[in-house]
């Protein structure tokens, strides 16, 4: 059966972008597609936080947790109206 | 909102809020269930143009276009990908691709804060009167992140990553999750973002009160709102057939009652299910409720849906116990059938009758909205409580405003009460909750912010908290709803909300984005966390020893360690009034804590900055363990009074 995706909120240490990349998207991209062929990124962030939104296994995200400039991989979270 | 206004004193001050322009180039976003924007509350007739800074859009989408914005509704955005990527695609035969709001909780929101005035407003004539915002000259964007499946943080974050480059100047946020370390908690973070940038943060509190640390959105660097009540009822009061006669509340309007006693009937006694007594969705008999007036208990299920359940089964009406969860507080709804909530104690007594009489009947006789009830505000029992599970030493929530039957502006996509059966369309509706209360810390912001556009999101909110008062004009403290007794500051923080007099606080405890740090260095944060948190790289000095206690917050969260029985607080005062002396008062309500402040005196300059400090002294714990003990601490010049609460934890 196919792991089980969610949604995870990739936090990025943008000043640590290696210079091989024009542009912190590109590197977040390459990324991405280092720990999985077919996540998408559902939002980029720049000012509320620096990183991006995606779908992965729990697996591809431990395994992108450990990659250079990746500060933290947070499952999403449901918020209610109060 | 009707009634409000009055509450707050903003009638008489309309003239001590500026009506030039910075009145009207505040921008409050507010991130909620979208905007009906047909709504008078976003008349923007009088408004000059849109502010110059404005960089925001008002996005296409189904039902909406660019033409359904205006100078006063100047932005609207949708995000739903978050969701989508959880749930699958929204269902467009029930919600809006767009920042039409389907839901009705996103444009009472956004017209609490900053709605224009509005005459002849009520719900079914219920608080029949002028609506108004609290800003009612600042402009409004919307953000749509909730959605029938929930409101996910990667919408939330895409909401408020894009608010801070539109140039918002408050956020309003009438939402929450679990509790989860500030740099794990996603709107946590997209306000620490926001606060850099000079954006207020205002946050519901929560519903989930009157239990204890049951708080949302702690955070520091965000304003956490708590609810009160109004000076306002809807009494509908039970007549039984013994001529004993009980209080209750309800919004109902339509087809009356018969004069006659009717039969009366225990939805517990009408059920073949075990939680019978909840009238919850296929529960109750229709023989034995055909007829009759029915007495349901709350829980479970939304109130209005009860209502619902019996009007199915053939019941006549509806008489909803609170239990023991919501004690003595009343909570008016716009029923489908006739109904009326009452307290727990009336509850009791009711069933009693119900039991022990051979033909019990019942009356409900509606009597419609009445003012000056005393004693107001009280502390609502489902505003979240204290203290701060994340970090005790910063006292939250910050203060109380009104969350109690609120109404404000309504979408036209669903009734009054959210209920699909419901077809009845409004332009306002009154509801409760903590999201009501965060709007008008929203819009009271929004006002300080345009009276003084130099303060800083903090200094706003420490005149918005040493301002907030505890004690009615009789001098009588506040009261709690949910016990009947004296709220403590663990209820309601600073107090309650008093925007004619936070307008001119004398000094304030100002915060800048360097305190926070310091804060959070004093949380032992990695360098990771930082950058998380912060988006930066930030060294803790190594030779500094940080307190969280140290961060000058408008209120004092003292814990007695074990060991412990002296804890001294530091803080900085600024003054944003005239030249002037401020003298210290402080009091203490546990005798075995002693409260010492130095200096006693302080005179400030214009604009002068003046530290003291502030000395606890415990000699000895009470018996109860994690007992609170309550103080507080004011400054007055004589002319202003700069309070602040204290919270002592052994």
């Amino acid at each position: 059966a196919e792991p089980e995706r969610t949604t995870y909120i990739v936090h990025v240490a943008k000043s640590e972008m290696p210079e091989a990349f024009e542009h912190h998207t590109v590197w977040y991209q390459s990324s991405l597609k280092s720990v999985s062929d077919s996540a998408e990124m559902i939002y980029t962030y720049d000012n509320a936080i620096h990183g991006y939104a995606t779908r992965l296994t729990a697996e591809e995200a431990r395994l992108l947790e450990t990659q250079e400039g990746i500060l933290a991989v947070l499952p999403e979270a449901r918020y209610e109206l109060h | 909102t009707t009634r409000t206004p009055l509450f707050l004193g903003l009638d008489k001050s309309a003239d001590m809020f500026p009506d030039s322009s910075s009145a009207s180039d505040v921008i409050i976003g507010v991130l909620d269930t979208g905007v009906w924007p047909e709504s008078k509350s976003f008349d923007d007739a009088g408004l000059g143009p849109i502010p110059s800074g404005w960089k925001g859009e008002c996005e296409t989408g189904t039902n909406f276009t660019a033409k359904n914005c205006n100078r006063k509704l100047i932005g609207a955005r949708y995000f739903v990908s978050g969701c989508e990527a959880m749930l699958g695609p929204i269902n467009e035969t029930e919600e809006s691709r767009s920042p039409r709001d389907d839901d009705g909780h996103g444009t009472h929101t956004a017209s609490t804060a900053a709605g224009s005035v509005v005459s002849g407003a009520s719900l079914f004539g219920y608080a029949a009167g002028t609506a108004r915002g609290m800003a009612t000259r600042a402009r409004v964007a919307v953000y749509k992140v909730c959605w029938k499946g929930g409101c996910f943080s990667s919408d939330i974050l895409a909401a408020i990553d894009k608010a801070i480059a539109d140039n918002v100047n408050v956020l309003s946020l009438s939402l929450g999750g679990g509790v989860a370390d500030y740099f794990r908690d996603h709107v946590a973070i997209g306000a620490f973002s926001a606060m850099e940038k000079g954006i207020l943060v205002s946050c519901s509190a929560g519903n989930a009160g009157p239990t204890s640390g049951s708080l949302s959105n702690v955070a520091p660097w965000i304003t956490t709102v708590g609810a009160g009540t109004l000076d306002r009822d809807f009494p509908a009061y039970v007549s039984l057939g013994n001529g004993l006669n009980y209080s209750g509340v309800s919004l109902y309007r339509g087809s009356a009652l018969p004069d006659s006693p009717l039969p009366f009937v225990y939805a517990g006694n009408a059920s073949n299910a075990t939680n019978g007594n909840l009238c919850v969705t296929g529960t109750l008999s229709p023989e034995k409720v055909a007829g009759k007036i029915v007495l349901c208990d709350r829980g479970l299920t939304a109130r209005v849906q009860k209502g619902s359940v019996v009007k199915s089964a053939g019941g006549l009406g509806m008489v909803l116990s609170n239990t023991a969860a919501n004690g003595e507080e009343l909570v008016a709804d716009a029923h489908l059938l006739p109904a009326t909530a009452v307290g727990e104690k009336a509850g009791d007594a009711i069933k009693k009758y119900l039991f022990t009489s051979a033909k019990p009947t019942v009356k409900i006789v509606f009597e419609g909205t009445k003012v000056g009830i005393q004693p107001s505000p009280v502390v609502a029992a489902f505003s979240s409580r204290g203290p701060n599970s994340i970090t005790p030493q910063i006292l939250k929530p910050d203060l109380i405003a009104p969350g109690v039957n609120i109404l404000a502006g309504w979408s036209k996509s669903v009734g009054p009460t959210g209920l699909p059966v419901d077809g009845r369309r409004v332009d306002f509706n009154i509801i409760s909750g903590t999201s009501m209360s965060c709007p008008h810390v929203s819009g009271l912001a929004a006002l300080i912010k345009s009276a003084h556009p130099e303060w800083s999101p903090a200094a706003v909110r420490s005149a918005l908290m040493t301002t907030a008062y505890t004690v009615y004009k009789t001098g009588a403290k506040l009261q709690d709803s949910a016990t009947g007794k004296p709220s403590t500051p663990l209820d309601h923080g600073s107090g309650h909300v008093d925007p004619v007099a936070a307008l001119n606080p004398g000094l304030v405890y100002d915060l800048s984005v360097d305190d926070y740090l310091g804060f959070l260095c004093a949380l032992n944060y990695s360098s990771s966390d930082f950058l998380t948190l912060a988006r930066r790289k930030f060294q803790c000095d190594a030779s500094r020893r940080y307190s969280v206690s140290e961060l000058n917050y408008p209120s004092f969260g003292v814990v007695f360690g074990s060991g412990s029985s002296v804890v001294k607080h530091t803080r900085t005062l600024t003054n944003v009034g005239p030249a002037g002396t401020y003298k210290a008062s402080v009091t203490s309500e546990n005798s075995s804590v002693k409260i010492s402040v130095e200096p006693q005196v302080l005179s400030f300059k214009e604009n002068e900055k003046k530290s003291f400090s502030i000395t606890f002294s415990s000699s000895g714990s009470p018996q109860r363990v994690n007992a609170f003990g309550f103080g507080r601490l004011e400054w007055s010049d004589g002319k202003h009074v700069v309070g602040t609460p204290i919270s002592i934890n052994w």
